[in-house]
């Protein structure tokens, strides 16, 4: 919620910087977390978890809707295309193939769920790739993308509480965590090692 | 254990 809202209000016509923000973020990466989202959330409707539960998935979804229209629209101009151009089709068709065979239930919710999750694990790619194309990341984009990765990394530690203490447990949900966990962890090295130091991050050419 | 379908997760 810190990292999407970070990303939001410093996009805002208000921030001191949104130039800054705008060019290090992948337009294609956050319709991917939009498609995510309202794939993930149409549970909205049919099932209540908790207040705190629905206002996320709200918030969830009106962040990254609103993150997607200042790209793609109002700040359109800053938004740097010309780096962001990792092939999404082959992250969402074998995501969808995927959700088809591998799901807990053949039902239209229950598959959109699936392939959220699957596509969840694999949308920072076009972010990833664009840092590498540019070679750098600004201290902002950082500071979002490591507040993203963590949100899952730290899901690890709740399946194994649940395993444990409440003897539930999801296995497409940990295997899909697991692996966007780790399409992470080269960012987290390169975020603690540079970043929490004061540096941006610069990958050697 | 108890597996599938509870989504109460974000």
């Amino acid at each position: 919620a810190a990292g999407i809202g970070l990303l939001v209000g410093m996009n805002c016509p208000k921030a001191v910087k949104p130039r800054d923000v705008i060019t290090g973020i992948s337009g294609r990466s956050q319709i991917l977390f939009l498609v995510t989202y309202v794939a993930r959330y149409l549970d909205l409707l049919t099932n209540f978890v908790s207040v705190y539960n629905t206002a996320m998935k709200v918030f969830f979804i009106a962040a990254s809707a609103a993150t997607v229209y200042l790209m793609l629209f109002k700040f359109k101009a800053t938004y740097d295309h010309n780096h962001d151009t990792l092939r999404v089709e082959f992250l969402i068709a074998p995501c969808a193939l995927l959700a088809l065979v591998v799901n807990h239930d053949f039902t239209p919710l229950e598959i959109l769920w699936t392939f959220s999750i699957y596509l969840e694990s694999v949308a920072i790619l076009p972010q990833l790739f664009m840092v590498s194309k540019t070679g750098e990341a600004e201290t902002i984009t950082s500071h979002y993308l490591f507040a993203l990765g963590s949100y899952r990394a730290l899901y690890i530690l709740n399946w194994i509480y649940r395993y444990y203490f409440d003897n539930f447990f999801d296995l497409i949900a940990i295997v899909a965590g697991v692996v966007q966990t780790v399409l992470y962890c080269d960012f987290f090295y390169l975020y603690i090692t540079k970043v929490l130091k004061g540096k941006k991050i610069v990958l050697p050419a | 254990h108890q597996h599938g379908t509870r989504h109460d997760e974000l």
